[in-house]
């Protein structure tokens, strides 16, 4: 059974395309508000998962130059490694000149994802040299006209859904869009009031934090929160997972998640999933670090129910019921 | 000046290993870490 290299992945599912270098090389990367950089595969990669991908060509591209900066990251079972370059990258008519990203040269554990590369549309980070992310570099450049973007994730499967990079297009969503500053600048974290079923609070009594992430699929958070819920929705436990009977999502009360004195809630049908004759509850354990205060991943089953504006400029996230 | 990117939807991994009942420690094995993440940029 082809076991191991599955389980290593995070979770992702938002898909487009890129292209980098002139003449242009397409790629198809994941759009991470969880991350910050932009990394693809070389052709000089000969890892088995970089014959599986699309793969950059230097030497076709004009535009390339290389450094002697070595680009080395790790993920839970997964690594990459290769060198930091520079090029031309387009997303669209978007177009940033020499743009900062990794070329892999080395990869393991990315054998049988969907996307050849990662696109980070977090902060720059403090310790990165000279690698600033895609988004302030266009920026910079004064490519868009305002520095902010924002995603609507359909639940349609193959089409629908957008990412929108220089202002937002109110026809993708409801009513007026909500404002939250984000809680620490340097990355999407908000702070979340609390979180209630029913009417009682469930999780983050006293507050907490959560990240809103377009690379993570679920609702993350610490588990004895996850595992209160689990409870209130009476989901059993099978081989790690937790289930429910499929009759009873009519029944079970919608998440509330409280930010900046506004609800959002996420009704059954979006945090439990339907497959192969099984309800999987979508709340997922995300293990915290010791005196780390409490932390929620927001993914795709809330920003598929919410608009969401990432706004750079006034540091602050803006959501609102998506059409 | 807004340029609008279409984004596909893919099965995640979860609903892979959802799907041929492989999913036995994936969370507990591999946990999403934040840490970790974050981490992970500062290494470029």
């Amino acid at each position: 059974i082809y076991h191991h290299p599955l389980r290593s992945y995070k979770d992702f599912s938002y898909i487009g395309n890129i292209n980098i270098g002139t003449p242009p090389q397409e790629f198809q990367v994941l759009f991470d508000t969880g991350s910050s950089s932009l990394w693809v595969p070389s052709i000089y990669c000969q890892s088995s998962s970089c014959y599986k991908h699309n793969s950059f060509v230097p030497c076709n591209s004009s535009t390339f130059k290389a450094t002697n900066k070595i680009f080395d990251t790790n993920y839970t079972a997964t690594s990459i490694k290769g060198y930091l370059v520079y090029d031309t990258v387009r997303i669209g008519n978007l177009v940033s000149v020499a743009q900062p990203f990794g070329l892999s040269l080395k990869e393991f554990g990315f054998d049988d994802v969907p996307f050849d590369g990662i696109l980070g549309l977090g902060y720059p980070r403090r310790t990165v040299t000279g690698a600033n992310p895609i988004f302030d570099n266009l920026w910079k450049q004064g490519v868009i006209s305002e520095p902010v973007f924002a995603f609507y994730l359909s639940s349609q499967k193959e089409n629908g859904s957008v990412v929108m990079f220089g202002g937002v297009n109110r026809a993708y969503y409801k009513g007026e869009l909500n404002w939250v500053p984000v809680s620490q600048v340097g990355s999407w974290h908000i702070n979340i009031d609390s979180i209630s079923m029913n009417g009682t609070v469930v999780a983050c009594k006293r507050g907490c934090q959560a990240l809103l992430d377009t690379g993570t699929a679920f609702l993350r958070g610490p588990r004895g929160s996850v595992s209160k819920i689990q409870k209130l929705i009476h989901a059993r436990p099978i081989d790690r997972e937790h289930v429910v009977s499929c009759q009873a999502i009519g029944t079970l009360p919608p998440a509330v998640f409280t930010i900046n004195g506004i609800d959002y809630p996420v009704p059954a049908q979006a945090y439990i999933q339907s497959l192969s004759g099984y309800c999987f509850s979508n709340f997922l354990v995300r293990p915290q670090r010791v005196n780390e205060s409490e932390t929620w991943i927001l993914g795709e089953v809330f920003l598929r129910l919410y608009f969401s504006v990432f706004d750079r400029g006034n540091n602050r996230i803006g959501l609102a019921p998506a059409v | 000046c807004m340029v609008i990117i279409p984004l596909r939807q893919m099965k995640t991994m979860r609903e892979t290993l959802r799907e041929r009942n492989l999913l036995t420690n994936f969370s507990e094995e591999h946990p999403y870490n934040l840490s970790q993440k974050a981490a992970n940029d500062q290494n470029i």
